[in-house]
Order: structure tokens, then C-alpha cells, then sequence
């Protein structure tokens, strides 16, 4: 008892503007074993939609786990999600903690 | 195994 329980919540992103404005670092096999938004640019998508933070972990995007995905395959992921017609929006599911794989 | 090179690897959107 006592011990925070890791919560994740789903954040869904319009795509409100040409980019979604954030940046992550990390990914499998890196000291940072999923994806952190270490950067979020004003006028962008994430940042109109205001709900995504600095420091959050990305668990998955329109539910596709990112766990034991490299950076560049979560990059690639991130990257198709935003720019794919079919949807006008973007599902993360983040975290506030560092989650061990 | 052991942290690869690119752990400091940014991708912006």
C-alpha cells in the first residue's frame, strides 16, 4: 500500500495543425526503454491540444504498444500515425513514469 | 544488452 501505481492515460491529438510540434527521445535497448516527449512546440498539434506534456512516456500510439520497439521503429510509427488520412487524430497512451519494461 | 550508441537519438514531429 503506498506505492504509486504507474497510471497511463489516453490522450487523443487532432491533427489541429501541419505537425504534430513534439519531440521524443529513447526507445528499446537505450536507457530510456520507451519513448519520452522531451519537447513539445507551440502551434503544434500536441501543443493545441494542451493535454501532452514534457516528461511523458509514450506507451502506445492508435493502439500499437511502442514496448521493445527501437527508437526508429517507434520514430516511424509516431510518424505514419500523423500523417495516415484515415484518422484526423492521434491516440497516446502515456505515462507519467518510467516504466521498466 | 548493453545500451546501444544511439541512446541519445531526438526524432522531432
Amino acid at each position: 500500500p503506498g506505492l504509486l501505481e504507474p497510471t497511463s492515460c489516453l490522450v487523443r491529438v487532432p491533427k489541429s495543425a501541419s505537425t504534430l510540434g513534439i519531440a521524443i527521445e529513447g526507445g528499446a535497448n537505450t536507457r530510456q526503454p520507451l519513448p519520452r516527449i522531451v519537447t513539445i512546440q507551440r502551434g503544434g498539434s500536441a501543443h493545441n491540444c494542451g493535454q501532452l506534456k514534457v516528461g511523458q512516456v509514450i506507451l502506445e500510439v492508435n493502439g500499437v504498444s511502442l514496448r521493445g520497439r527501437e527508437h526508429r521503429e517507434a520514430a516511424r510509427l509516431i510518424a505514419e500515425a500523423f500523417k495516415t488520412k484515415e484518422k484526423d487524430y492521434i491516440d497516446f497512451l502515456v505515462t507519467e513514469f518510467n516504466v521498466s519494461l | 544488452s548493453p545500451p546501444k550508441e544511439y541512446e541519445d537519438e531526438v526524432t522531432f514531429f
